[in-house]
């Protein structure tokens, strides 16, 4: 049952933000509505679990304290950081998670070191 | 378990219980050992924890976790992959063969993992970027890094010693003593032939592979030494170093091969 992490994804996108006014906060409305969706998909393995129960029961109570409408955006768009330089070239993700990239453009390449444990 | 370091050093150690093998700003290694026989110094490794820590925008923490008989091709929460971030897939894990040998890509941390289990131990082997491996929090007074800083001298075993010990245990056993019953009995030679079979250069992962046959009469330790090398090959990014040799030394009186 991984409602944990629907908990801590939700805290993660709505912590830090400045205080929600009364009105309805679009960016707070999404993050609800993605809480739902990912609390529904962890229904199955979840059902009996009181931690996905509360959630689910909070959910409710804040769409209606927000006056959050149930339809609608779910998530973000995701912030896509294309890689410095030739913004036409694709990347299936950022540069930084590539170490020999973004390695690669500061110096030569890099050196690689071995360690193994084995036997008794 | 025998241990090559990030140095190229090459040691056999005891380091019985949980160690830490990798420990820096991206990764935790944590490998526990236990003695292949009751009262055995010589121990193998019977689990494995690695700790991914979480990286900007490409992957959420991650654990991978093996015991001996359960190698998953998962990390401990079912995922595959690095998470939900944008870069999770610079995080891969890979089975290559079910139950007995899976890869980590951590391609953000230009890293390559192998965990094999051979017999009923793990073995593990890693390619990371000199550049990684020294990103600790504070270099002096770093702890314990196995694959840095190799064995505490106190948990290292030497290949001659012991020979010389299982000389005299060799005798003591052949006499029916009450030494726990090996799964099968092998002497230096027939040890040797055994290892030779696998591993035809006679470096330092033929010796791991003669010292486990001589401390626990399992022949998977051959494999398990045979697939160290063959990790080695596949990751070490010096191929003039792959084969290890012992420091030679001064065969004085004292030191003659032990007869037997």
């Amino acid at each position: 049952c991984k409602i944990l992490k629907c908990n801590s994804e939700f805290w993660a996108a709505t912590s830090g933000s400045h205080h929600l006014g009364t009105e309805e906060a679009p960016e707070f409305c999404t993050a609800l509505r993605t809480y739902a969706h990912c609390t529904r998909r962890t229904a199955r393995t979840c059902r009996g679990d009181l931690a996905y129960h509360s959630a689910v029961h909070g959910i409710d109570d804040l769409m209606v304290q927000h006056n959050c409408s149930k339809d609608g955006p779910t998530s973000q768009p995701r912030l896509r950081t294309l890689p410095p330089g030739d913004s036409q070239e694709r990347s299936d993700s950022p540069e930084i998670c590539h170490y020999e990239k973004s390695f690669h453009k500061h110096s030569a390449p890099p050196n690689y070191t071995h360690c193994g444990l084995f036997g008794d | 378990p025998h241990l090559r370091t990030f140095t190229d050093s090459f040691q056999t150690c005891k380091v019985q219980g949980a160690w830490p093998l990798i420990d820096n700003n991206y990764l935790n290694v944590q490998v526990t050992n236990t003695p292949v026989l009751p009262g055995s110094l010589a121990t193998a490794t019977t689990k494995l924890t690695i700790i991914f820590k979480s990286f900007q925008e490409c992957v959420d923490q991650k654990v991978y976790q093996a015991e001996m008989d359960e190698l998953p091709a998962a990390f401990a929460d079912g995922s595959k992959n690095g998470g939900d971030k944008h870069g999770a897939n610079s995080l891969k894990i890979t089975e290559k063969v079910s139950g007995q040998h899976i890869e980590i890509q951590a391609k953000y941390i230009g890293t390559t993992i192998v965990v094999r289990q051979v017999g009923r131990y793990l073995t593990f082997a890693v390619r990371m970027p000199e550049e990684v491996v020294n990103a600790v929090e504070d270099r002096d007074n770093q702890g314990l890094y196995l694959c840095l800083r190799g064995c505490p001298l106190n948990q290292q075993i030497d290949f001659h010693t012991f020979r010389s010990g299982q000389a005299t245990e060799g005798r003591a056993r052949r006499k029916g003593s009450s030494l726990v019953p090996f799964p099968e009995f092998f002497t230096y030679e027939t040890a040797m032939a055994k290892c030779r079979e696998k591993l035809p250069v006679e470096d330092l992962y033929f010796q791991s592979c003669v010292f486990d046959l001589l401390t626990t009469g399992d022949v998977n330790f051959t494999l398990a030494a045979y697939y160290a090398f063959e990790d080695v090959k596949m990751l070490h990014s010096n191929k003039d170093k792959l084969h290890l040799y012992e420091r030679t030394r001064e065969l004085g009186p004292g030191n003659a091969a032990p007869s037997g």
